[in-house]
């Protein structure tokens, strides 16, 4: 099953 | 100061509803060249982002950047005070620790003021790159909220595919399953009314329901929403606010373990 993504994974924090 | 007047109050108060349930609260950052906002839910799944452009204000005025930290919920109990049809002014001195709302009906004969106080909001900002999207769709927003609406009543999850087919949107539950594809339509006489798919490869993404159903509470904003997908990156869902500006949500996918 997939998980939820987080922002993170994705996105650069600044 | 700040100082921003809006001929009508509909918008702010439309902007504010459809993002009060998401981010509770948000600094609102204020520059000369006009309001923004970017705010992720408390679980760091979706983001929202809100630009209005100074020059689609009546008026507008900043003598230095500000970060105004606003609790949305409180924004949209003053709000619920304004006509739709009011003037609405918002104005700050520097440093200020409140934010002052006027509303002024259409024929001057009512003219109310609300402060509302501010809040020091520590947030992180995330890098959002500039993106070429595999697939951008742009549907009525009233079909992007049925069809998340439905898709709500059979399964938590949707497959958002879109290929030269169409978009698909799928999804399944305890009770069944659905599909429900949209084509590219240019049919209609009202752009409006029209589905554009701009597909530059096929791309498949899943999403889950219940923050894509949280999206369309901006439906009142525009008859039209756009959808932009790439794989392994967050789904934007766009919605433009007239001359104004836009609002996008960004909604992370479900990753394979």
């Amino acid at each position: 099953k997939a998980n939820q993504g987080r922002l993170e994974n994705f996105f650069t924090v600044l | 100061m700040f100082e921003a007047r809006l001929p009508q109050a509909a918008v702010l108060k439309k902007l504010v509803e459809a993002l009060k349930e998401l981010v509770t609260e948000g600094n609102f950052d204020v520059s000369p060249s006009g309001i923004s906002l970017q705010a992720m839910d408390s679980s760091h799944v979706c983001l929202v982002t809100l630009q209005l452009n100074d020059d689609g204000f009546e008026h507008f005025r900043c003598d230095r950047n500000m970060s105004m930290g606003i609790h949305f919920g409180n924004l949209s109990k003053i709000l619920k005070c304004a006509g739709n049809e009011d003037t609405i002014t918002l104005k700050a001195e520097d440093n200020a620790d409140q934010l002052t709302l006027m509303f002024e009906s259409a024929n001057q004969d009512r003219i109310s003021d609300f402060d509302l106080k501010l809040m020091s909001i520590e947030s992180e900002h995330l890098g959002i790159p500039d993106q070429d999207y595999s697939a951008e769709v742009k549907m009525p927003s009233a079909e992007y909220q049925r069809i998340v609406r439905d898709l709500t009543s059979m399964g938590d999850t949707v497959l958002v595919s879109a290929t030269k087919e169409g978009i698909k949107f799928s999804t399944s539950g305890d009770i069944g399953t659905a599909n429900i594809t949209l084509r590219h339509n240019t049919t209609p006489e009202k752009e409006d009314e029209q589905t554009h798919i701009d597909l530059k490869e096929p791309v498949a993404l899943t999403f889950a329901l219940r923050y894509l159903n949280n999206f369309a509470k901006a439906t009142p904003l525009t008859p039209q929403v756009k959808l932009s997908l790439t794989k392994d990156l967050p789904v934007v869902v766009e919605y433009k606010v007239g001359e104004l500006g836009q609002v996008r949500f960004f909604l992370a996918p479900k990753i394979d373990d």
